[in-house]
This record gives structure tokens, sequence and C-alpha cells, in this order.
């Protein structure tokens, strides 16, 4: 056939020696679906091309994973750690948590906010973040997932400043006031400092996947050391309006249940 | 048991010995390096199947398959396990009803593979026993 093909000369096998039929050939095509564990062939929408920073940072992972799976060493914190020396500089440290040495798949979320929302004028400066976790694939469990967002360095504007970074989960969504947010995580940050920020979202994205009515995405604001909130761009935070390669992003870390789910024939 | 081997002996004494069967020529040559089991080269092209909207990487995997006869003797077989010599020997006594041990994978492989989801999500999921590394003789 066209697609799978003997790469030995010699004749082994009948079915190697005609062409399928369409008929057959779909029938192929379903069987490596279902080996992929896929209902069917996915259609995605690719209007911001495959070079955001998403498909780039898992593209990045893969090549680790794929050179490292040759040499048939190493864990997956490894080949984690490993990509922060290709995919940019990071200023968090990650630490060594075990249950990324024997999580078997990684998947990354797009932002779906596409406009930036008019929110109170006491929330003018925070962001909105969310992410689509309905199509993860059955028999996955979340071991880990991080918000990741790019900051670039504003020593200019704001010399020796510090700002204090947070991440909020979005609980409840109200069309008169202010939604209600918890706190996930505050960090304090240079403004000259540069590079990739986590932020642990492991247990809001278990709850997402568990409810998926509970996820109403992420808020994200800045302060400078003064208390005053700050547009996250002027800090260097780069949002829908930056580079592709540098667009805020979610990651998640999954271990695969032990039974193979495969679709009865 | 010690019973019959004394009976046998006995015998043995009385009546002309029947030559014990030998492998034939023809047993040998069915192990001929040709048919002999052995791992065959076989890519699955993503590229080809007209995936490479929704697949990053690979461009395909090279699966490989088994292909060839597990035959007496099985010395010239990879990895043959101990259940394939009884196998051979009962296929040996019994041809009609006992198949030969099966030519399959002894050593499977995993690949990882880069892909959009209908959401433009993406996913990097390790596929298990994926490549055949090696065949021998079950």
């Amino acid at each position: 056939s066209n697609y799978i093909f003997d790469g030995n000369n010699e004749i082994h096998s009948s079915f190697i020696q005609r062409r399928l039929r369409t008929h057959e050939k779909r029938e192929m095509q379903k069987e490596i679906l279902s080996i992929l564990g896929l209902p069917h062939r996915p259609r995605p929408h690719l209007s911001h091309g495959k070079y955001n920073s998403a498909p780039l940072f898992m593209l990045d992972l893969y090549n680790t994973m794929s050179n490292e799976e040759k040499n048939e060493v190493e864990g997956f914190l490894d080949r984690y750690k490993s990509m922060f020396t290709t995919h940019g500089p990071s200023l968090a440290t990650l630490q060594d948590n075990a249950f990324l040495n024997d999580a078997d798949m990684v998947m990354s979320f797009v932002n779906l906010a596409q406009h930036d929302r008019e929110l109170s004028p006491r929330r003018r400066h925070h962001r909105e973040f969310r992410f689509n976790l309905s199509q993860i694939p059955e028999g996955e469990a979340v071991t880990a997932a991080e918000f990741r967002i790019y900051k670039e360095c504003v020593s200019e504007a704001f010399k020796n400043e510090t700002f204090v970074i947070s991440v909020y989960q979005v609980v409840q969504e109200y069309e008169d006031r202010d939604a209600d947010l918890f706190l996930l995580e505050s960090r304090k940050l240079w403004a000259t400092d540069e590079g990739w920020l986590e932020f642990d979202i492991t247990a809001t994205s278990n709850l997402w996947v568990m409810n998926p009515r509970h996820n109403l995405g992420l808020q994200f604001s800045v302060e400078a050391s003064s208390g005053k909130t700050v547009n996250p761009k002027e800090a260097g935070l780069i949002g829908r309006d930056g580079p592709h390669d540098k667009q805020p992003f979610m990651v998640a870390f999954f271990k695969v249940s032990e039974v193979h789910i495969r679709t009865t024939r | 048991s010690t019973n019959k081997r004394r009976q046998q002996n006995r015998n043995r004494s009385t009546q002309p010995q029947e030559a014990p069967r030998s492998p034939s020529m023809a047993d040998y040559n069915s192990s001929d390096q040709k048919t002999a089991c052995r791992k065959h080269e076989l890519y699955v092209s993503f590229r080809e199947l007209g995936w490479q909207d929704w697949i990053i990487a690979p461009e395909g995997y090279a699966a490989n398959y088994c292909d060839g006869e597990c035959s007496f003797p099985l010395n010239a077989h990879m990895n043959a396990t101990n259940h394939a010599i009884v196998q051979t020997l009962v296929h040996l006594m019994n041809p009609e009803n006992v198949p030969k041990p099966s030519c399959a994978p002894t050593k499977l492989h995993a690949i990882s593979v880069l892909y959009f989801d209908d959401n433009s999500n993406v996913i990097l999921k390790k596929y298990k026993n994926m490549v055949v590394r090696a065949c021998g003789c079950h």
C-alpha cells in the first residue's frame, strides 16, 4: 500500500503485495487511530499556526524525550528539567517532584480567552485565562499542572523595582459584581527578571477535570512594591498581543491507568 | 518408570533394535535462513496517511513485524523459548494436530507521538510496545 510499506525487498506476505482498497484503507486508518487511543481523526483549528508557544514547548519536550529514549536512560523529570535549557531561561526552580518521573503523557492547553474582558476598575489590570480540559483521553490522571507565562526584562521603566505576581482560580462568576477568586500563588520578582514563570495549578486542574462546570479559568494580577496594581504588559508579562512563541499556556502531566481502553471490534 | 525401563532393556536384548529417528534433511532445510523466524522492516508513515495536519511528530515509525518458520532444530532461531522447544517436539510427534511454535516479538519498544486534538491543544503521549526490536520462537 502507499502508506504502509515493507522496507524489505523479499516477498514475505501477500498483503504487502497489493494496493489496499478504499474501505480497507479506511479500516487500516481506523486501526492505527485505535492504537493511538483516538475515536476519530482530530481536526484542529490552527488559526494561530503551529508555532505558538505551547506547540513549540511540546516539540522541544518531544525532541528531548526522543533523543534520550535512544540512549534509554533518564527519568521524565530529567527530560522536563532539560527543557528549560532550550526553551528560554526559567525564573522558577523546579522541585524534585517524584510524580514527574512516571508521567507518560503531557498535554498543553492554549488560552481560549480571546479578549481582555471589561472588569471592574478595581480589577482593571487583572487578566483572564481559560483552558479547555474536556478532551483529556479516558483513563488519564493529572499528576501535575502548571500555568506558564513569559516575563521580559523591563529595567528601564522600573529600575530596581520588584513586582508581586498573583495567580487566582476563578471560583464563582456574577453578572453584577466581581468574580470570587481563590489565590493560588503569589511571587515576588525583579523588574529585570526574564524567562518563563511556572505556577503550580495541579489541584485546580484536578478539580476542573472532575467537575468541568467549575472550570471558570484563572485570573492574574501584578502589583508594584508600593501595593499599586500595574498593567501586566508594563511589568514585562507577555499577553495575547505579544509574540506567538511567548504566549501564556497551561501544561499538565498525566499518568495512564494500567488498563488500556481499546474500542471493541 | 524403573519397571518399564527394565522391561525395555530386556526387550532390547531379545528383539532387533529400531534405530532412533534422526531429523531428516527436510527438517533441517525447513529452518533455512530464508524462511527462519526473523524481524522484517515495516514503516508506518503518518505523512503518507495525510495526517500531518494533526500529527506534529514523528513523520512515521518503524513498526516492523516478525515472520518466518520456527522449525526443528531451533538453534538457528533467535530467542527460542523453552516452551518453543517443547512445542516443536510435540509438533514433530503430531504434525497434523499441533502447530509449530510461533514467530513473534520478544522485544518491543515504545514511541512518543506529538499531536493536536480538536481544540488545538497539544498532546505528547508515550505508546508502549509499538516497535518490534527482536523476534523469536514462542
